[in-house]
């Protein structure tokens, strides 16, 4: 389902060129639970944004279903991540003035359902991540944790064949980090979701598939103790 | 340094009462090293906020170094806020259009100090926490460990002598977040700076001098295995 070659990034500042990504390659079976780990300022969010089709590469190909992905129009673009994709931002990025419910349900204002589709999804999936007695509240009038599943949510409401999780549970205690893996895992097992999660946790990490790190802006394949 | 006494927190949505805190007792002598655990929304940060004088509580009282906290007027608050205590947010709060570097500086503001010695004591904080190479990037162009490593410079550089750190290490990797449990330590041996951390890590709590739970609004002493 994803197939990264050659990836490069650079960030330019000043004209300066300060490479992160040094030529990823990567290739993720439909279906797969894949870890990324990796030090603090190590590339992951930004290789998850190409991921996730929110920024360009500086070189290098992404075929998302075998699509070249950026040979594609903007809209065109959009319309594919918004079928395809599920995004766990690391800060989140909820919208300050809307409810948890609202905000669950923005990805799904792009299809043809009725605002009681709408609304009926994305309560399903608040009480899936245990919120549904909060979702009138908007995010400031929630906790670092119920803000994460809010967009944990958020990222699952679409049904989206490939889950991008950038630490989404970070947040969150002991307990409530179990329960949200075990939704993905279960996803993942009979819906067939692919996931893509990064995360600094071990006990994460052990559950996923296979586990890959960033180091020197390369992908590397770790040695997994099952 | 710190004494709670039957702290009790409200918040009031549409005139309905939410009880978040029932009745806090916490005394803290100075120089200790507290954690504070507790499950995703039992309300950790809502009583960091109290401790921090960010948010007042619907009743009790905040003795901080033997002052009644809640019966000052709000630029005293201020000044005494400024003067004692450090403070990292669980979403870092820095301003996005100032560099890691005047983001650092700020606390510094509220002092006599000339420009230059501002610059200088936010420089030696940035190198504390790694990132003297990033001094002039805005937080968009920082990782999220990276804003978070700038959150906790800030909340340093003003050598405050209470330390209030929301889970400061959420979005740290290993090693990453043992540099910075041994930065708190070493203020909290060699220069008697109080601490009190909220964590969600068993390897974070277990380097803290006492742990305590926050559970059903109360406080309650953890059982600590050293
Ligand atoms: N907009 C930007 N402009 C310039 N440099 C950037 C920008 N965004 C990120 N960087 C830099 O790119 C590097 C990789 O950042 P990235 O956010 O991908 O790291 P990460 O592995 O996700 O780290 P963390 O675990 O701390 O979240 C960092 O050194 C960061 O400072
Ligand atoms: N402004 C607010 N108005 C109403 N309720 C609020 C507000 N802020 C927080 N709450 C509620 O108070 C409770 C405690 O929140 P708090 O942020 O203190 O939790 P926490 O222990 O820090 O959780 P986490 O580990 O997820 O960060 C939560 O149930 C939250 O929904
Ligand atoms: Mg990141
Ligand atoms: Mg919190």
């Amino acid at each position: 389902i994803v197939k990264l070659e050659n990836i490069c990034k650079n960030y330019y500042l000043n004209d300066v060129a300060f490479p992160v990504l040094n030529g990823v390659n990567l290739q993720i079976e439909t279906g797969e639970f894949v870890g990324i780990v990796g030090e603090s300022g190590s590339g992951k969010s930004t290789l998850m944004n190409i991921l996730g089709v929110l920024d360009h590469p500086t070189s290098g190909k992404y075929y998302l279903n075998e699509c070249d992905v950026f040979s594609y129009e903007e809209d065109e673009l959009a319309a594919l991540r918004n079928r395809t994709i599920g995004f766990v931002f690391q800060s989140f990025f909820l919208l300050p003035r809307m409810t948890a419910l609202q905000n669950v349900g923005l990805p799904l204002l792009y299809r043809n359902l009725s605002p009681e589709k709408i609304k009926e999804q994305s309560f399903k999936m608040l009480k899936k991540v245990g919120l549904e007695e909060f979702h009138d509240r908007k995010p400031t009038q929630l906790s670092g944790g119920q803000q994460q599943r809010v967009a944990i949510a958020r990222a699952l409401v679409g049904e989206p064949h490939l889950l991008l999780a950038d630490e989404p549970t970070g947040a969150l205690d002991r307990r409530t980090s179990d329960e949200i893996m075990s939704l993905f895992l279960s996803l993942n097992r009979h819906d067939g979701m692919t996931v893509v999660l990064i995360t600094h946790e071990e006990k994460v990490a052990e559950r996923c598939g296979r586990v890959l790190r960033m180091e020197e802006g390369c992908l590397c394949q770790v040695e997994q103790i099952k």
